[in-house]
């Protein structure tokens, strides 16, 4: 899902 | 990973790195805002609390510390090994104007109402900002040295590259995060007056840059 996702950006 | 991506995460590293050595190798931070530094130490650490949730590659792992590590020794220079040289007067921001509105929007606006999320959102909403006391500085003192104006670029220029990223994401996996893109554009538009001054101004003529 887009929450977990977005965590591999900086 | 893609290029956008890679170029913009490495166009991060060079403006903080930029930063760091200029203020180690000259002994001193005048003309840099502490209080923009404090916030984004701030951005970094409300946004990387899941090193200790989950693991996502060595890479980010590497690179999350050592922006955190960096932006601590930036601080730790402005306000205690060269405080001397630090121009508290002209860095003048009042930073609860920021702090406020984005603390109070990030517990409206966000993934999920748990603190990590509320701190990430936090975190991403804060970064948009968090240029403003440097460039208000800027503003009142009317010149910039240009090696902090390249520093500026680059600052910039990671946001801008982000934003090819999240574009490029979209229409390869379908990928948009909403909080991240519109703070991303948000944090890019503030970029743009900079943007164009250091163009015609640092590139152009060398030297420092000055306002009219």
């Amino acid at each position: 899902t887009s929450q977990i996702k977005h965590k591999d950006e900086l | 990973m893609n290029i956008f991506r890679l170029a913009g995460d490495v166009s991060h590293l060079v403006a903080i790195i930029i930063l760091f050595l200029k203020i180690w190798k000259s002994k001193s931070c005048a003309g840099i805002s502490g209080k923009s530094q404090v916030l984004f130490a701030l951005v970094f650490t409300s946004r990387y609390l899941d090193l200790f949730t989950v693991f996502i590659s060595a890479y980010n792992t590497i690179m999350k510390l050592v922006f955190l590590v960096l932006s601590y020794a930036t601080v730790y220079l402005i306000y205690m090994r060269f405080r001397g040289s630090y121009d508290s007067e002209n860095d003048s921001f009042r930073v609860e104007f920021l702090l406020v509105p984005v603390t109070g929007l990030a517990f409206l606006e966000n993934y999920a109402f748990t603190p990590l999320e509320i701190l990430w959102t936090f975190s991403i909403f804060l970064e948009a900002v968090a240029i403003m006391p440097q460039l208000f500085m800027i503003t009142k003192t009317g010149e910039a040295e240009s090696i902090t104006t390249h520093y500026l670029f680059f600052l910039g220029l990671y946001r801008a590259l982000y934003l090819a990223n999240w574009v490029w994401r979209y229409h390869t996996e379908g990928f948009f995060d909403q909080i991240a893109v519109v703070s991303g554009v948000v944090q890019t538009i503030f970029y743009c007056d900079f943007f164009y001054l250091y163009v015609t101004r640092v590139l152009r003529g060398s030297g420092k840059m000055s306002l009219p």
